[in-house]
C-alpha cells in the first residue's frame, strides 16, 4: 500500500519539482512503483517528461474539475523507467487555474478521494506542489500521509521553513490527523558559497534528525532536465546531482524497511 | 510622477525579490525616490531589510484589509539609503493570507486606489510579487504602469515566460489598458553551465529588444542579503552582482531620460 508524500515549500525555486522527478526516477529504478502528480499550475513536472503544457491530453484538472477517473490521466514517464508514472496538471489558462483551485476550495477532501483509488497500485506517490501554502497545496497536505520540504541551502529559503511547519500542523489539526514529516532535504548546496557550511549547521540544529543525511549539491547538470525531458539518471548517472539522488533514494529505502 | 512597475514571474526563485531590493537600492543611490512594496505573503522583501515577519508593525495587509492609510505603512529602508522606502506585506498566517487575497479578489482595483495616493511622492514604485499569476499578482498588474519579468538563465524559467505575457495581456484587455512591458531581465547566469550561452540566445531571439542588455550573473554574494539585512551595494559594491545591478540601474535611467 503506497504512501502519499506532498513536496511543499512556500519559497520558490528550491528544488520541489527536481526532487519529485529525480527521487521518483531513482526509487522506480530500484524496483519501486512510483507515481508523480503535478499539482502546480505551472506544469513544470510535465515539462520534465515531454508531456508539454501544449499537449492535447487530459490531466489532474479533468479529474478534479470534471470527475474523470484518475486512471484515465496517468501517463508513462519514460521507456527505461516502466515503474514511474505521471499525472500532469494540464492547467493552461488563468480560467482553468481558477476552476482547478476553486474545486479544491469547495471540497478540501476532493484530491484525497481522487487519489485513494490508485494508492494500492504504487509504493510512493509524490505530489509536486506550487510555491504557496494555500490551495492546491493545502489539498495536497490533506491527501498526504507525510510531507517533504526541500530547503535550498540559502538564507532566504531557510527563513520560510517555519511557515510550512505551521501550515502542516493546521492541516493535521483540522483535516488530516495522520499527516507526518517525511523529511527535510537540503538542496543546491554550493561549495563555492561561504555561507553553505553555516546554513547546513543551522538547518541541522533547528530540524535535527528530520533532515536527510544526503545533501543535494548545486549541479548545473540537473538544470538540463526540462530541455532533455528526462530525469538526470537517464543521461548522466555519474554527475554529482544524480549520485546524490541515488543516495537519497537508498537512504529512504533503508529507513522505510527499518520501520 | 512615479511609475509603478510590477515584478512578476510564475516561476519561483528567479530573482524577483533580489531585483526589487538591489535595483531599488541602486536607483535610490542615484538620487531617485523609490518605494518597494512587498506583495508576497512570504514576506521575503521585508526580511531583506530587517523588517522581519515577527515584527509588531503594520503593513500592506492593514491597508488592503482594514483601509489604513498607506502613508502609515511606509518604513525607511536603510540609514545610507534615505530615498528608498519599504511597504512590508506583513501577512503572517494562512488566515491573514486568505483575508489579504480575498480583499483583492472582491475588488480588483483596490491596490491601485491604495497606491494612487503615494504615486506622486516617488519616481519608481516596484511591486515584489509572489510566484503566481492570480491574486495578489493580478491586482499588482492592474495597479502597474508596466511589468518587469526576471528570467533565471535556465530552461525551467524560460518555459514559463509565455504564461506571464498571456496573463498581462488579459489584464490589459479587461482592467488596465496602459499596462506595458518594462523589460525582461536575465538573472543568475552561471558561466560554469554549458547551457548559459544557448539560453541567453534563445531569450534574446524570442523577446528581442525588450530584454535588458545588462545580465545579472550568478553571484553567491547576493544570497547573503537576507542574513545581512541590506542590499548588496551596502556591503560589497565591487561584487559581480552589485556591479550588474548598478549597470542595470544606469541602463534604465538612460532609457527613461530618452523617452
Ligand atoms: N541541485 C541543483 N543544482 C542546480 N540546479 C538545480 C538543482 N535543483 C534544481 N535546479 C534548477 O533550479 C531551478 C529550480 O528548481 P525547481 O524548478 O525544481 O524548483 P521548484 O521548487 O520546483 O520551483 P517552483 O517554486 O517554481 O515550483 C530549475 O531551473 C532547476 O533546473
Ligand atoms: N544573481 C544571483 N546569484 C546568486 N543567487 C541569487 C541571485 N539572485 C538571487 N539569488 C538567491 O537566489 C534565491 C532566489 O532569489 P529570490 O528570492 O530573489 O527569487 P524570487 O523570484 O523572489 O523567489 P520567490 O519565487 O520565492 O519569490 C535567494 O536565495 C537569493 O538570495
Ligand atoms: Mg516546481
Ligand atoms: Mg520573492
Amino acid at each position: 500500500m503506497g504512501q502519499i508524500i506532498a513536496i511543499v515549500s512556500q519559497k520558490g525555486g528550491v528544488g520541489k519539482t527536481s526532487t519529485a522527478v529525480n527521487l521518483g526516477a531513482c526509487l522506480s529504478a530500484m524496483k519501486k512503483r512510483v507515481l508523480l502528480v503535478g499539482m502546480d499550475p505551472q506544469c513544470g513536472l510535465a515539462r520534465c517528461f515531454g508531456l508539454d503544457d501544449t499537449g492535447a491530453g487530459i490531466g489532474l484538472l479533468e479529474s478534479i474539475r470534471d470527475g474523470v477517473a484518475v486512471s484515465e490521466v496517468i501517463y508513462p514517464s519514460h521507456a527505461r523507467l516502466p515503474r514511474l508514472d505521471i499525472i500532469p496538471a494540464n492547467v493552461r489558462t488563468m480560467t482553468e487555474e481558477g476552476q482547478y483551485i476553486g474545486s479544491m476550495d469547495r471540497e478540501i477532501n476532493l484530491l484525497s478521494r481522487v487519489l485513494e483509488r490508485v494508492k494500492p497500485d504504487y509504493d510512493y506517490i509524490f505530489l509536486d506542489c506550487p510555491p504557496r501554502l494555500n490551495n492546491p497545496t493545502q489539498a495536497a497536505l490533506v491527501a498526504a500521509d507525510s510531507y517533504l520540504v526541500p530547503i535550498q541551502c540559502e538564507y532566504a529559503s531557510m527563513a520560510t521553513v517555519g511557515r510550512v511547519l505551521r501550515a502542516a500542523l493546521e492541516v493535521r489539526r483540522l483535516h488530516n490527523a495522520r499527516l507526518g514529516i517525511f523529511g527535510f532535504l537540503i538542496t543546491m548546496a554550493d561549495k563555492r558559497a561561504a555561507f553553505t557550511v553555516k546554513v547546513v549547521q543551522e538547518i541541522r540544529l533547528y530540524l535535527k534528525d528530520r533532515v536527510f543525511r544526503t545533501i543535494i549539491p548545486r549541479d548545473p547538470k540537473l538544470a538540463e532536465i526540462p530541455n532533455r525531458r528526462e530525469p538526470v539518471i537517464a543521461y548522466d548517472l555519474q554527475s554529482p546531482g544524480a549520485r546524490a539522488y541515488v543516495q537519497l533514494a537508498r537512504e529512504i529505502l533503508a529507513a522505510d524497511s527499518g520501520r
